[in-house]
């Protein structure tokens, strides 16, 4: 009969992206909205 | 060939590809030494000075003195090393984990993977010769190919450890994982350098993760799953502008299910299939929330690769509708479907549904039946045509080449829709005695239970949201049942459509809009017939789905 | 029977991978970038000290109510962390340009007296991180764009 998909860890009514916060295949629930960031290396001293 | 055995030959072939293009010539007597000093000047550079592109632009000159990248057998050998070096000085670095069990994987240090790392995306942004900041954008292809042949250094090498570890338990996954994270990260992000050529970019990183697809290297499918599904690439992957994307993020989905279908078909789950499995359905439900026209869209080969016996998946793909529609409540009563203004459309599909059909040489003689009803003897020995004795591992799974039948049923359907279309402009017009219907019919009365189960499947496979073709091929499970021979048929079209129902959720719009009518319309008497009260249980399951339904 | 014997043997070797793959699946951890800015040589700080940035240095207002001096500490001593990249946004917002060859803060002290295409010519505000830890005021100092970050 399959399974209970509303139990693995994904909100699936939030009216948001679900990608942003998927944290893995694994994951039993979303990261914490991590801010995807990148720094040019220019500002490594 | 869209079937289950041309995937998995797909795979094996390219898995062979992937061996033998990862025999390397004998390096040169003290090479590895070598890449051991640049490496150690490169972590130098990295550590004393990060962010000083004067100091990365000395290190580059004094790797262009030993060839790279400008030399393609020497940045082979350089890449290829490297990444030895540095995979085992990160394995080495394993630390016990504390109070962790004992075969516990320990943790690995990733700094000088990441300072690696680091280097391979220098290299390819800006270690294109004679292209300075100003003509950033003049070495691109250079920049691509480049790209490409040190991920496909990465791939090779991955594959030749693999091959020499996994026997032996000792193939450590994770600092490959961490590699092709930290360049797919990197290399994803919006940058002048590469961002003009961002979907080539994703491109690449697609056409290694298909290299090293589950069925060539289980031994890194959670990596895989993980660094496909990975924020920064599936959906950079399906935002790609045109849609880009689409087709390489099908063929990593195709790769997965191709890999999962003889543990998902045999019922039989280890653990590690069980728990990737689960994983799988993670993805495909972000998939289902944030793409869902990339499932609908592709339905047809998706089912293909799913086995049968996989209900709620096949359902889960099924499910997915444009998030531009909305539907109308399945239950609302008395709800004209064939008022919705969206059963007029047809359904966007990007599968090619004749493949099947073209490989064994039966869309011809189909089409020339389906317009001129003629040669009979097409249509009386189109049930033999469908068999084929599909074998997987030695145990026959079923006789019927299941994709052809998919393949026969929809694209039967679509002609009768367009002959409709012709004939009167909609579909109102009665489906009944037309040269589809004639062949629907004859297999449904001359295919054998199982070969009829796959027929059944392949029509109920349509039922979707509103389009054309769900509202076609409902009427046409609805006339089947109402003119089958015998009640047994109508009890095989009910179990089909009740085997999808009784699964957990979703359920396609199109399938509880056709069981809602196959039990409530006077014209079925559904209730009258003897398997509906067969047995208490299958009582209490029929009034169970039908009061859900009402 | 010698090819049913091969088969059931890939299978099992096929399996025994896949379970390893599950073993040493990755974890959080070996998905995670250093988020925080890891000293090489931390200075022993009483216990009461924090040692990761209160989580609301997670959300870019904050950063719009600091000083000046703040985002540049934070700019200097967070380096590849989420704050330095914050910081940086918000320098930008207060018209502050980052010189990628002198790793400098600029901010106009007055309209440049000449522009062409490739750079501007004036006098500038500068934050000197190096020896002074203080803003200078830069006049004739020409700022080539192909610096500009």
């Amino acid at each position: 009969l399959g399974s209970d998909l509303t139990t693995l860890g994904l909100n699936l009514n939030s009216s948001e992206c679900l990608y942003s916060t998927f944290a893995s295949p694994w994951a039993e629930a979303p990261i914490t909205r991590e801010p995807q960031f990148s720094l040019p290396l220019c500002y490594y001293m | 060939v869209q079937s289950n055995v041309g995937h998995t030959v797909n795979a094996t072939c390219a898995a062979r590809e992937l061996r033998l293009a990862s025999i390397v010539p004998e390096d040169p007597a003290g090479a590895r030494e070598q890449v051991t000093g640049l490496l150690e000047q490169w972590i130098r550079v990295w550590n004393e000075s990060p962010g000083s592109e004067k100091a990365y632009a000395q290190y580059l000159t004094l790797l262009q003195q030993h060839g790279v990248p400008r030399n393609e057998q020497s940045t082979e050998r350089f890449v290829r090393l490297a990444t030895v070096i540095c995979v085992e000085s990160c394995v080495e670095s394993r630390t016990a984990e504390e109070g962790a069990s004992a075969d516990s994987l320990g943790v690995l240090t990733y700094s000088v993977v990441d300072a690696y790392a680091k280097l391979l995306i220098l290299l390819v942004k800006y270690a294109i010769p004679d292209s300075s900041p100003s003509t950033v954008l003049a070495g691109t292809p250079q920049r691509l190919d480049l790209l490409n042949r040190v991920l496909l250094t990465l791939t090779r090498t991955l594959v030749s450890n693999y091959d020499k570890t996994v026997e032996m338990d000792n193939f450590d996954q994770r600092p490959y994982f961490r590699l092709f994270l930290n360049l797919l990260q990197d290399l994803n992000v919006p940058d002048p350098v590469l961002d003009s050529s961002n979907p080539r970019v994703l491109a690449a990183f697609a056409t290694v993760l298909h290299a090293l697809q589950p069925a060539v290297t289980p031994g890194f499918a959670f990596s895989w799953l993980e660094l496909v599904s990975h924020r920064m690439f599936m959906p950079n992957l399906l935002l790609a502008k045109n849609q880009k994307g689409w087709a390489l993020m099908h063929r990593l989905l195709v790769d997965l299910f191709v890999f999962l279908e003889p543990y998902l078909r045999q019922v039989q789950l280890s653990d590690a299939a069980r728990l990737l499995y689960k994983g799988a359905l993670r993805v495909l439900l972000v998939l289902l929330h944030d793409f869902p026209e990339f499932l609908s869209d592709y339905h047809f080969s998706f089912c293909d690769v799913i086995p049968s016996s996989c209900i709620q998946l096949r359902n889960l793909f099924l499910s997915a509708f444009p998030r531009s529609m909305r539907l109308p409540d399945p239950f609302t009563p008395n709800l004209k479907v064939d008022l919705l203004p969206e059963i007029s459309q047809p359904p966007r599909i990007l599968s090619n549904c004749v493949i099947a059909l073209e490989a064994c040489a039966l869309r011809e003689p189909l089409d020339e039946y389906l317009l001129t009803r003629h040669p009979i003897s097409f249509l009386l020995d189109l049930p033999r045509k469908l068999l084929d004795a599909n074998t997987n591992n030695d145990h026959v799974i079923t006789s019927y080449n299941v994709p052809l039948v998919n393949s026969l049923v929809v694209h039967v359907g679509m002609t009768a829709i367009s002959q409709l279309h012709t004939k009167s402009g909609n579909l109102q017009q009665p489906i009944a005695h037309s040269t589809p219907m004639d062949v629907f019919q004859h297999l449904m009365n001359n295919l054998d239970s199982e070969g009829r189960y796959f027929l059944l499947n392949a029509i109920a496979n349509q039922l979707r949201y509103p389009n054309n073709h769900t509202h076609y091929f409902s009427c046409v499970l609805l006339y089947l049942f109402a003119e089958a021979t015998s009640e047994y048929i109508q009890e095989q079209v009910t179990r089909v459509l009740l085997e999808r129902l009784i699964v957990h959720r979703p359920h396609p719009w199109g399938l509880l809009i056709t069981f809602i009518e196959l039990i409530k319309n006077p014209r079925y008497s559904f209730w009258s017939h003897g398997f509906t009260h067969c047995a208490t249980e299958i009582e209490r399951v029929f009034e169970s789905v039908a009061r859900s339904c009402m | 029977d010698d090819l049913r014997a091969h088969r059931a043997a890939a299978e099992a070797r096929r399996l025994a991978a896949l379970a390893l793959s599950m073993r040493r699946a990755p974890r959080k951890r070996d998905a995670e970038r250093p988020r925080q800015y890891v000293p090489r040589n931390p200075y022993a700080t009483p216990a009461a000290f924090p040692t990761q940035p209160a989580a609301v240095f997670d959300g870019a207002a904050v950063f719009a109510r600091l000083g000046t001096d703040t985002l540049f500490f934070v700019f200097y001593y967070q380096q590849g962390t989420y704050q330095q990249y914050l910081a940086a946004r918000e320098l930008k917002k207060q018209s502050w340009r980052y010189h990628k060859k002198y790793m400098t803060w600029f901010q106009r002290h007055e309209e440049p007296k000449a522009t062409t295409d490739a750079f501007e010519q004036g006098t500038y505000v500068y934050f000197d991180y190096e020896t002074g830890w203080c803003q200078r005021i830069k006049s004739d100092f020409t700022f080539e764009y192909a610096y500009l970050e």
